[in-house]
């Protein structure tokens, strides 16, 4: 899985 | 998703109802100034992206808002907490501010500047509204509409967790530093969400024990 933060969240 | 939206609308319809509140009572009673600077703090450490990388207007329209409302907040409340001669605000923040520094340098994707910025925003952000909740607690009994604006900054953190479990089968992202901060961010928040439901839900006046 993918476990790149979520920087496009607010 | 629907989530999403829905977290971030909770978080604009806080903030409305925070600013609408001291500007009709003209007053800070019952509302924590420093829970509203840890909130600047945690906004400008996250947002400092907003000067190298842009992901879409919306995210950088909101960025840009959480940012101004947060300081006109703080210029707010200085102004009138002046008048209010038990300002049971006196939670110590540095308290927070440290151990949040030192998660941030322990846990960030990258030991970078902007990475540990970032992440110490996060974990800030998860305590930032103790100072609040402390003084609710310790002033007894609240204005109808402070615990509105707390319930729905609360609701925005907490509706972020379904959001996070439908992106991680949508997307199959999942960031553990964002969900975990915002995990300890909602258990926070449960003994106010529970003493809401009892008093505001089932319409009973509001006061925590």
């Amino acid at each position: 899985k993918n476990s790149q933060p979520l920087k496009d969240e607010l | 998703n629907i989530f999403r939206i829905a977290g971030d609308l909770s978080h604009l319809v806080s903030i409305f109802i925070l600013i609408n509140t001291i500007n009709v009572k003209k007053s800070a009673q019952g509302i924590s100034l420093k829970t509203n600077i840890l909130y600047a703090v945690v906004f400008v450490t996250r947002y400092v992206d907003l000067l190298y990388s842009y992901t879409s207007l919306y995210n950088t329209l909101m960025k840009i808002f959480f940012i101004s409302s947060s300081i006109y907040t703080i210029v707010m409340l200085k102004k009138y907490s002046k008048n209010i001669q038990q300002y049971n605000d006196d939670f110590k923040i540095e308290y927070l501010i440290a151990p949040s520094f030192v998660l941030g340098l322990i846990f960030n994707h990258g030991f970078k500047f902007s990475e540990i910025l970032w992440s110490f925003s996060l974990w800030l952000e998860s305590v930032s509204i103790l100072p609040q909740l402390f003084m609710l607690q310790k002033s007894g009994e609240s204005q109808l509409l402070t615990t509105h604006y707390i319930f729905a900054l609360g609701l925005y953190r907490a509706l972020y967790i379904p959001n996070w479990i439908y992106r991680y089968f949508a997307e199959g992202r999942f960031d553990k530093l964002a969900i975990t901060t915002g995990i300890i961010q909602t258990l926070v928040y449960s003994d106010f969400f529970y003493v809401y439901y009892q008093k505001v839900i089932k319409n009973i006046g509001f006061s925590l024990p």
